[in-house]
């Protein structure tokens, strides 16, 4: 893979209550470079749901303080992409 | 097709291999021909899975319009093997397969999977360029005439969820429909496969208004998903994407249906979320197995309601 290595970025999960937290989800995105997992895009976020997105590696702390801050309810699926594109290639074939 | 493996995620190189070899093994089940080229130029091929005979119904199956979700191809592969390896064995599919034909594509976005390989594994979008802008792709699930970017898309080139500068700009979208236009006469149903969040998606995405058959199109993903649920009880939810998941215009579904397709499906395959668009590979035959039961049943009811 000699492309990105997406060392240290890690997928959240957000617990999405209400519209406010649906605006700050929104004004995190505008400075913020987020990749939305799902739903596919911010404008598609809505109350009661949860919304997956990958952070780069330099911008994990800032998103996390941002969410403890604004107490969103959160969750890290996964720590560093990285090792969970290595691992991904499990297969016993191999 | 050396290396390929139906338990491993293949390069398109493999797969495309695989193409030819399983049509060339098995010329009284499976014949390939190519539907269009990618915006890079590369060719589209497409299976017709079933036994060989004139003026049969089809099924058409497509995979890979997201270049990112990798599980999304390995279905389609496996649906082939088990067509190969079940047929004349087992009475299920034999009965199918000669009755119904199976349009399968094994990858929409040729171009971004290969990106995916390459450059940037968590690339999305197809790797159209266009004049005003250095941003690279549009949403091939946002780029049908369905709705066209009225809801849940954008028209910013440089997002993940781009519908295009008009529908069916992409060439990849363009082979698909104009295949299936062509071919509307015999195809009943419609299936995309994506991935993740484990779900079964019927029409609309792009209005919050139900198809005129929603009732049997909920009964039918109900039935569906819960005989998947049988062998390792993966868990589905199911129904019209507007509401289930969120409206999102430009659906290839959304545009199958208002062809005349009244059997009409998205899959969000494994797994809600622990993985995601990097599910391990030792996921791939559950995941495949339980899949293959919902289209057996879905094919099945197809068959018995033409």
């Amino acid at each position: 893979h000699s492309g990105e290595h997406f060392e240290g970025e890690s997928v959240f999960r957000v617990n999405v209550e209400d519209e406010n937290q649906v605006s700050l989800l929104h004004k995190l995105a505008g400075t913020t470079e987020i990749d939305f997992w799902k739903p596919d895009s911010v404008a598609q976020i809505k109350p009661q749901s949860t919304v997956d997105f990958r952070v780069k590696a330099e911008d994990v702390f800032t998103v996390e303080d941002f969410l403890e801050r604004n107490k969103l309810q959160y969750e890290v699926l996964i720590n560093n992409l990285r090792l969970a594109f290595e691992g991904q290639f499990d297969s016993h074939v191999r | 097709a050396t290396g390929h493996s139906y338990e491993k995620y293949n390069t398109w190189e493999t797969i495309e291999a695989w193409t030819q070899q399983v049509s060339t093994e098995n010329p009284g089940l499976i014949s390939r021909s190519a539907i269009g080229t990618t915006f890079e130029g590369r060719t589209m091929y497409l299976l017709k899975v079933g036994k060989a005979g004139p003026n049969k119904p089809a099924i058409f199956m497509d995979c890979g319009f997201h270049a990112r979700e990798w599980i999304s191809p390995a279905f389609c592969q496996w649906f082939v093997r088990e067509a190969i390896r079940t047929y004349g064995r087992e009475i299920h599919m034999t009965e199918l397969l000669d009755k119904l034909d199976f349009y399968v594509l094994p990858v929409l976005n040729i171009d971004g999977y290969i990106y995916t390989w390459t450059k940037n594994r968590m690339w999305r979008k197809t790797r159209s360029t266009q004049a005003g802008t250095t941003c690279i792709g549009t949403d091939p699930n946002r780029n049908f005439d369905a709705g066209w970017c009225k809801v849940g898309a954008s028209r910013k080139p440089c997002d993940d969820t781009y519908c295009g500068p008009a529908a069916e700009s992409e060439k990849e979208t363009k082979a698909l429909a104009n295949f299936i236009r062509s071919n509307l006469s015999s195809i009943k149903a419609y299936l995309t496969i994506h991935s993740y969040s484990q779900m079964m998606l019927y029409p609309y995405s792009y209005d919050y208004k139900l198809t005129e058959n929603s009732a049997e199109l909920n009964a039918l993903a109900k039935a569906s998903i819960k005989e998947l649920a049988t062998l390792h009880g993966t868990k589905y939810t199911y129904g019209p994407g507007a509401t289930t998941i969120y409206p999102a215009a430009g659906g290839s579904d959304d545009w199958a249906y208002d062809q005349g397709i009244k059997y009409s499906f998205t899959f969000e395959l494994r797994d809600k979320g622990r993985y995601g668009f990097v599910l391990p590979e030792s996921q791939i035959r559950p995941t495949c197995e339980e899949t293959m039961l919902a289209i057996k049943h879905l094919a099945r009811y197809v068959l018995e309601h033409p």
